[in-house]
């Protein structure tokens, strides 16, 4: 693609397309958008997050975080994050509520948060979920990023095998993809509202994972989950579900969003983006732009809350 | 390139708690190199996972001795896969 006009945004693309359209997105909006490198992979990839901003001052204004493609097999959720990153620039100055919040706030998008991981799919295998950092005396390879964070690390809902999916990894934060956002996250002190989304399923989850306890701001976080999910089901009629990850799916221990909500990120959310169960991973590319359109609205209500519910 | 030739995607229904653990024993079969897609949760939710060719014909056995219903999700991984490079590759050319 010549532009990020251009870019088609109804196919899937490799790590290095990718990257090329966040430059080119960088290099027409140098007002608003920037590139910074938060670190590096097991491999040597450099990671990336997109910076949308429109203040003028070395400071850190109050943020929201959205990630996507932590799982590399999880295709719709990079190519969603690709068109999340045009839509705010096509946006900015023409939709109210994203200017308004673009005025006051900062939006940090990592389009690809397991860049080796995503690599290996589009090479290799198609279906590898995990990171690609070797387990010291076994031949299998990788940790499940969304096991790794240091939230009830290694308890139950997280496997100790190195050979299963959901290898929780030798130690909190061993895998650099994650060890990256903490330092990020820790570094920046204010983050708002971090929504990390995945696919398939249908879901808006919110913690915890690794207890069926409530999360102190349950309430809370269920309303507005319930707002979020109204307004991406107006889109397309698509049907999802809502709840905290235990009580909606399984324990899971070490996940993303139970550590940031610990880290005081309130509005913490993580997403399961289409389908219910009929492609899978192989989500039709036909399907792209309609479900980042619809998780966009949903998107746009956490957003929002968050814009208006400073705390 | 590793290829899913004959891989099909199962979806199982666990109508109870000794269902679901059954899924669990299963979950732990490494031998079978399955992969769950959606984990065994709670009854009455469904359950998909990846199983390769050369494990169908015990995992369905599985199944079906244990007394849990399944459908087939995706009946051959690798044809949907060939779909979406052609889908791809026609993008490039285009």
């Amino acid at each position: 693609a010549a532009n990020t006009d251009t870019f088609n945004y109804e196919t899937y693309h490799t790590l290095d397309e990718i990257y090329s359209f966040m430059d080119m997105l960088v290099a027409e909006n140098p007002n608003l958008v920037s590139k910074i490198q938060i670190g590096k992979t097991y491999e040597g990839r450099p990671i990336f997050v997109l910076k949308f901003s429109t203040s003028t001052k070395e400071e850190k204004r109050p943020a929201i975080w959205i990630d996507t493609g932590i799982h590399s097999r999880e295709w719709v959720t990079q190519a969603s994050g690709t068109w999340f990153a045009k839509k705010i620039t096509k946006d900015y100055k023409q939709d109210k509520t994203l200017t308004s919040i673009l005025d006051n706030m900062d939006i940090f998008l990592e389009i690809v948060t397991n860049p080796d991981g995503y690599a290996f799919t589009h090479s290799k295998n198609r279906l590898w979920r995990k990171t690609r950092s070797r387990n010291d005396g076994t031949s299998c390879v990788g940790a499940d990023p969304n096991r790794n964070w240091d939230a009830a690390f290694g308890k139950p809902g997280a496997s100790g095998n190195p050979c299963t999916e959901t290898y929780h990894g030798k130690a909190p934060n061993s895998e650099s993809e994650v060890k990256s956002i903490v330092d990020f996250v820790q570094n920046h002190k204010n983050i708002k509202a971090f929504i990390s989304i995945h696919s398939y399923s249908q879901l808006l989850l919110y913690p915890y994972g690794y207890t069926k306890d409530p999360a102190p701001d349950q309430q809370e976080l269920d309303q507005l989950a319930k707002a979020a999910v109204d307004a991406l089901s107006a889109v397309h009629g698509t049907k999802y579900k809502y709840g905290s990850i235990y009580t909606t799916i399984y324990q899971a221990s070490g996940n993303t969003v139970d550590w940031t909500y610990g880290q005081g990120i309130k509005y913490s959310y993580t997403f399961e983006l289409r389908d219910t169960g009929r492609y899978g991973f192989l989500l039709p590319a036909a399907q792209i732009v309609p479900t980042a359109e619809e998780t966009w609205a949903a998107l746009m209500t956490i957003m929002d809350h968050t814009h208006k519910h400073p705390y | 390139r590793e290829d899913f030739v004959g891989h099909q995607v199962l979806r199982i229904l666990a109508a109870d708690e000794a269902q679901v653990q059954t899924v669990k024993e299963l979950e732990e079969l490494e031998h079978l190199q399955l992969d769950f897609w959606r984990g065994p949760a709670q009854p009455g939710s469904s359950i998909d996972v990846r199983v390769p060719f050369a494990s169908v014909q015990a995992v369905k056995m599985f199944l079906e001795s244990s007394g849990l219903s399944y459908s087939i999700m995706i009946e051959d991984v690798q044809a949907l896969l060939d779909e979406e490079q052609e889908q791809m590759f026609a993008f490039q050319a285009r």
